[in-house]
């Protein structure tokens, strides 16, 4: 039997944090690519709740539109991109 | 397809296009290939041309950077965010920026092209065999002089191909020494160097000076990274420490121990414990071609895709046959329209014409051999329009000729420039062999002179001299082949092989003084492995795999393009 893995995490010097939470990083990516911004100001009302920003999202990148913060979205969200914003450039 | 609001786009259709500054990742003719074959994508589908400038403002500013690099978009380090580009306008609109603290390759691992050596700038190949040893890397194995190298073929020892890596011991890049190599160890600032720094500097990159002393002569340059360096981290540039201890346990190989994002990485000493010195370890890295591609659909007016399978969608990932997806297609040609080449190209048909063509003037008795007319199916292989790459292509006669095993196919300059052939090579010259590396006419005598491997032939109608080999023209007994021949004026003519030139008095048979010289100093924009070069209608061509540099009289590369649809017009 393989003795159990016990993960460390190491703060590393150099290193450009992107140590953050799901939410965090879920916030980062709708506001970045203008999912949160575009309804502010197209239709001067308050923010697109997150759920409906998460459903933008996943409607423009081709997955199932839960508006939860699912594996799925994550994935996406974490995979290499283009920086140019999504909606409302 | 989507477009910016508005649809901007370009008001023109001549696009022009400045790389004003490169990666230490790839060698810069690697990068400029990337870019031309980016364009190349678009151009393909839609009217519009590309043209490279080398000073000034250009339409699309192409430029790398890290982190903060002059616009309100930052990097963000390795991986998440690769470029941006900005729609079609003036200033920094129609800008492309590609992160440099990305892992820049064609998308399969290092690409790393060799200097010097035997193997004419060719690619190495991991892993190559050496002694009975397998790499995967470049190694300093069986040299003294500490220059990491590898073998261009699978077995070095079979085939004895090789040529040097990007080293700072070899070459820099940028900067103000003309690329010459570090000198180590330098003093910037009353410190001593032993190695590439990155002090002195906001924007991240590793240099180096020339001399001994930048303080005094400030000549420097820029660090190529070498393929075995760590990226980001705090030791970019170092290659890992195998093994090295971590959290006080001894690693071999790169681990994602430590790290919540599971990327691989390894410390650049013997211990990360005692030092702290890391990095991420060389991986896959990502296609230049296709970001460029995907990036300069932004700069040309296409917003992303929501079709996954579009090179316009925002997410990278790596395709190892590119082509450009229907929607990709659909919405630049909604900007454009439809381009030059919007369908597939058709096989060509073959030439019924029997031979000799009655139309021609033969001053030299020199006919095509007669060739059985026939109405069935072309041979695939026999088709030029099937084959990628030439052993060669020149003018002979004022018409365009291409050469390929065995066989070669000519380009009438006088009618609708129909292509005609294949011909064999054998029955029109029976003394040459089968691959021609390289032939020019030699206007005054009207002799054609052709080169395989390190032998020559000189034709004067159907009578032969040689074959003799290229030492006898004053050329080195190093070169293995003559990739390409120009006309020089009257009785002059460059003959170009690996990453240089010699200039051939044909009146005198010798070599000039003064050379070879580099070709990437007298040619500039051009690939300095080009494996045909000839001169047809007043421009220069260059050719590299499928495509053409074509150059100016001013020496100016004005069109990049295909050989096969813009010179075989398939």
């Amino acid at each position: 039997w393989s003795l159990p893995l016990k993960s460390v995490s190491v703060t590393f010097p150099g290193d450009i944090l992107k140590n953050m939470t799901d939410k965090q990083l879920a916030e980062n990516y709708l506001k970045r690519f203008g999912y949160i911004d575009r309804v502010y100001r197209s239709d001067f009302q308050s923010m697109m709740s997150t759920s409906k920003a998460l459903k933008s999202m996943q409607r423009q990148t081709g997955i199932e539109e839960t508006g939860e913060l699912d594996k799925a979205t994550l994935e996406v969200m974490k995979q290499p991109r283009c920086g140019v914003p999504d909606v409302g450039n | 397809y989507k477009t910016f609001d508005g649809d901007l786009k370009w008001d023109h259709n001549d696009v022009t296009y400045r790389i004003l500054n490169y990666s230490p990742d790839m060698e810069s003719s690697l990068i400029d290939d990337a870019f031309a074959r980016a364009f190349k994508v678009w151009s393909e589908v839609t009217p519009l041309t590309f043209t490279r400038l080398f000073e000034g403002t250009a339409d699309i500013m192409i430029s790398f950077g890290k982190a903060d690099h002059g616009d309100p978009y930052p990097f963000d380090g390795k991986d998440g965010l690769l470029a941006h580009a900005y729609p079609p306008g003036e200033g920094i609109q129609g800008d492309a920026h590609f992160d440099d603290d990305e892992h820049w390759t064609l998308g399969k691992g290092p690409a790393v092209k060799t200097r010097y050596g035997n193997a004419d700038g060719a690619l190495c190949h991991f892993p190559f065999m050496f002694e009975g040893n397998s790499y995967t890397t470049c190694t300093t194995e069986g040299r003294t002089d500490n220059l990491p190298w590898c073998a261009t073929t699978a077995d070095y020892n079979k085939d004895k191909k090789y040529g040097f890596c990007p080293s700072e011991l070899l070459y820099t890049f940028g900067g103000n020494a003309g690329g010459a190599e570090c000198v180590f160890p330098f003093v910037f600032q009353g410190e001593e160097y032993d190695s590439c720094t990155t002090e002195g500097r906001s924007d991240g990159y590793r240099w180096c000076a020339t001399t001994k002393n930048f303080d005094n002569d400030k000549t420097y340059g820029f660090c190529p990274t070498r393929e075995t360096a760590v990226f980001g981290g705090n030791s970019e540039g170092e290659p890992c420490h195998f093994p090295f201890v971590f959290l006080g346990k001894t690693y071999d190989s790169c681990t994602s121990e430590g790290r919540g994002d599971g990327k691989l990485w390894c410390s650049t000493t013997s211990s990360y414990d005692e030092d702290n010195k890391w990095g991420f370890c060389p991986d896959q890295g990502y296609s230049l071609f296709l970001v460029a591609a995907h990036e300069f659909g932004h700069a040309l007016g296409l917003d992303h895709s929501n079709i996954r399978d579009a090179l316009m969608y925002p997410m990278y990932v790596y395709v190892e046959n590119f082509s450009l997806h229907k929607d990709d297609i659909e919405g630049i040609q909604y900007l454009y329209g439809s381009g030059p080449h919007p369908t597939p190209p058709q096989p060509n048909t073959p030439t019924t014409t029997p031979y000799p063509d009655p139309d021609e003037t033969d001053t030299t008795d020199e006919t095509e051999p007669t060739v059985p007319t026939t109405t069935q199916p072309l041979d695939p292989t026999k088709d030029a329009c099937n084959l990628t790459k030439f052993d060669t292509i020149t003018v002979i006669q004022g018409e365009l000729h291409f050469f390929k095993d065995g066989d070669y196919w000519k380009m009438s300059s006088r009618s609708d420039g129909k292509l005609s052939g294949p011909f064999s090579i054998s029955g029109r010259w029976p003394a040459l062999p089968s691959v021609i590396d390289s032939a020019f006419e030699d206007l005054l005598n009207r002799k054609l002179y052709f080169f395989s491997g390190n032998r020559f032939w000189v034709y004067t109608g159907k009578s032969v001299l040689g074959p003799r080999s290229i030492e006898k023209l004053g050329l080195p007994s190093s070169i293995q082949k003559i990739e390409g021949s120009l006309l020089r004026g009257k009785g002059k003519v460059l003959l170009f092989s690996g990453e240089s030139f010699w200039r051939f008095d044909v009146k005198a048979q010798k070599i000039d003084k003064g050379y070879p010289r580099y070709t990437d100093v007298v040619f500039g924009g051009v690939p300095n492995d080009a494996h045909d070069v000839f001169q047809y209608k007043g421009h220069i061509y260059f050719c590299r795999d499928r495509f053409y540099w074509r150059m100016n009289s001013r020496k100016q590369v004005d069109r990049v393009g295909y050989v096969k649809y813009d010179l075989l017009r398939c």
